[in-house]
């Protein structure tokens, strides 16, 4: 799996969209000044993967991730963060993750899962204020469990070890020595 | 599973032995199981030796060491499971300028396999990136993406 | 004793809007008592609204965002009840550069009345330093004092 | 009170003498690479006035304040840190810190109290392996709470908001808005 793009859309800060293209492999880096918006990008990224917790993301309810205005701008009515991906080796089939529901997504969805080389997943998430949550996948409603299932084995997830939040580098190390061996049985 | 864990310690372990001489530029870093042999679960302790002192508990280290040290063990993991991407917000930002260089070009060797997403207010560290966005807020309280460099 | 912490309240909270508008070039810093009908002796909210924003809860602040704002603070206490010296330990590393600017400015003004220590690693903040010393550990795990600059 | 310097010996790193001239006014910079005992200067002044907490030094055991030895260096006996303040304007005097017990310190103490222009006051901590603990004012021992009146009324203390310790800049902001109410009370 490669990460090829990010997409948010009334998401914290992005009222506008903001879309990053990520290079296949190497390193891209994130700049600019205090306040702007760059810690809301991994906030997005955590959260399209599945975050359930408000104050992981710096909230107090999960409705502080919408757009909430700003002097000359209206508080928008919904969050949406896209995600896609590449599947390089053409791995176990994902089947084609039937979704509930009928959600209208962008449909297209990618070559299916039986190795004709690579296939674009797009994992999608979108909250409206009325409380309603969707998760979608390739534009199919799906279950959080589904977007789960294809990280499985890649230990990626909204809590991995992958992602490190600002100024908390240094917890790898100070947890107690049981959190540390949960780590090392993340890995395993 | 007990196995299954003892395996990915054992080259958990290893890793971590190389990243640390790696960002460290010398010293030595270990995983030791505590009490093995009373309990089977037992927690894991982190032994850290900057190059030159002695071996301490990692409550010891400085800002920076600590900040060095679990950057090494991140290695050692993503090197015995790679992960498709990682995301790391001013890690960069306790350490001096030689210890972001060798964090920086770390970063850069395990890219070929992991993509690193990188946010950073060191110029040494967005030296290093094949591409580079910036965010503004030219309009107060709204984020834009602009793209700076892309390889 | 209430009325001790009412008038010192009232000051720190001006204290805090004029440093707040100072360190952020702009905006609006507030404190607030909670409920003060309520219960005589409520706690104190923070409200922090940097340039251009919304008033916010001080949790939706960027990592830049809240360690000013946590400055503006404590020069507002500092104003209040001026303490013969104080040690900032790395406060600038999360600020850009405009920000370790102000926060520079802002030390040096303040240290007509207060003595001021600042470890950091950041170069704008040693060139506003009246003296500069280094800590070096030529020995491997042996700090030794030297002094780089004494006005 | 104005601080004019600061001495530490056996104390964590400074296993040698250590010495910094502060300045009546202005700025002081301390700087260095990762791991050269410059947090250790902080901890130092914290642990002169008074600091009972090992864990708040980044220690387990108060002992863990002496310096441990390196490859080819011993560990010590003992750690010191002394530091020197001028008076600047003739205060409430201070009577002469009358100590208990007969420490041999430097001695020669200040100018009294009585006006006659700035006088030095010399406040030292000595901690032994033993766990003898000293604390000296002007070379004379004296308890704890006579080097805590020393500094009452100025808000300085070891756990005061005049030391920021590094990472914990946020701290005064994140606390409940009981602890921001104490925060202002120890101001007031
Ligand atoms: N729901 C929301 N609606 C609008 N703006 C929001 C929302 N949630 C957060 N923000 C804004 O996002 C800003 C914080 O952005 P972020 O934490 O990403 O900054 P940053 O670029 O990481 O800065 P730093 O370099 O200081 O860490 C805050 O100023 C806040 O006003
Ligand atoms: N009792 C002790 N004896 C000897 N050395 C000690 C003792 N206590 C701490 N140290 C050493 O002091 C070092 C940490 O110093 P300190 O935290 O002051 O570094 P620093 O200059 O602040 O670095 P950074 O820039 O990373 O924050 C550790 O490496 C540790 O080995
Ligand atoms: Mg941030
Ligand atoms: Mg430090």
């Amino acid at each position: 799996l490669k990460l090829r793009r990010i997409e948010m859309i009334g998401f914290k800060s992005f009222s506008d969209k903001g879309d990053i293209l990520i290079n296949e492999n190497g390193v891209t880096a994130i700049v600019g000044p205090n306040g702007c918006g760059k810690s809301n990008v991994s906030d997005a990224i955590a959260w399209v993967l599945g975050e359930q917790s408000a104050k992981s993301l710096r909230g107090e309810k999960m409705e502080d991730v919408i757009f909430n205005g700003t002097r000359s701008r209206a508080p928008m009515g919904m969050a949406q963060v896209t995600i896609t991906l590449t599947e390089t080796e053409p791995e176990h089939s994902n089947g084609n993750g039937n979704g509930n529901g009928n959600g209208n997504g962008n449909g297209n969805g990618a070559a299916n899962g039986n190795g004709h080389g690579p296939r674009d997943i797009v994992v999608q998430r979108r909250l409206y204020r009325s409380g309603e949550s969707i998760y979608l996948i390739d534009g199919r409603p799906c279950r959080l469990r589904d977007i789960q299932e294809i990280f499985l084995g890649t230990g990626l997830g909204p809590n991995s070890y992958a992602i490190i939040e600002q100024g908390r580098v240094g917890q790898l190390l100070s947890s107690k020595p049981h959190d540390r061996r949960t780590l090392i049985e993340e890995a395993a | 599973c007990r196995r299954q864990f003892k395996e990915a310690f054992e080259a958990i372990n290893l890793g971590f032995q190389e990243s640390f001489v790696s960002l460290f530029g010398g010293g030595h870093g270990e995983l030791r199981l505590l009490d093995e042999a009373a309990d089977p679960d037992a927690g894991v302790e982190i032994v850290a030796q900057p190059p030159g002192k002695k071996l301490q508990n990692v409550l010891l280290l400085s800002g920076g060491e600590k900040a060095l040290t679990a950057l090494a063990l991140l290695i050692a993991l993503f090197r015995y499971k790679p992960s498709p991407f990682c995301i790391l917000d001013e890690v960069d930002a306790p350490l001096d300028d030689a210890n972001v260089d060798r964090f920086a070009n770390m970063v850069r060797s395990m890219s070929q396999s992991t993509q690193f997403i990188v946010i950073t207010h060191s110029k040494r560290t967005m030296e290093t990136a094949s591409a580079l966005y910036g965010v503004t807020m030219e309009e107060p309280g709204i984020s834009k993406i602009v793209s700076v460099r892309l390889n």
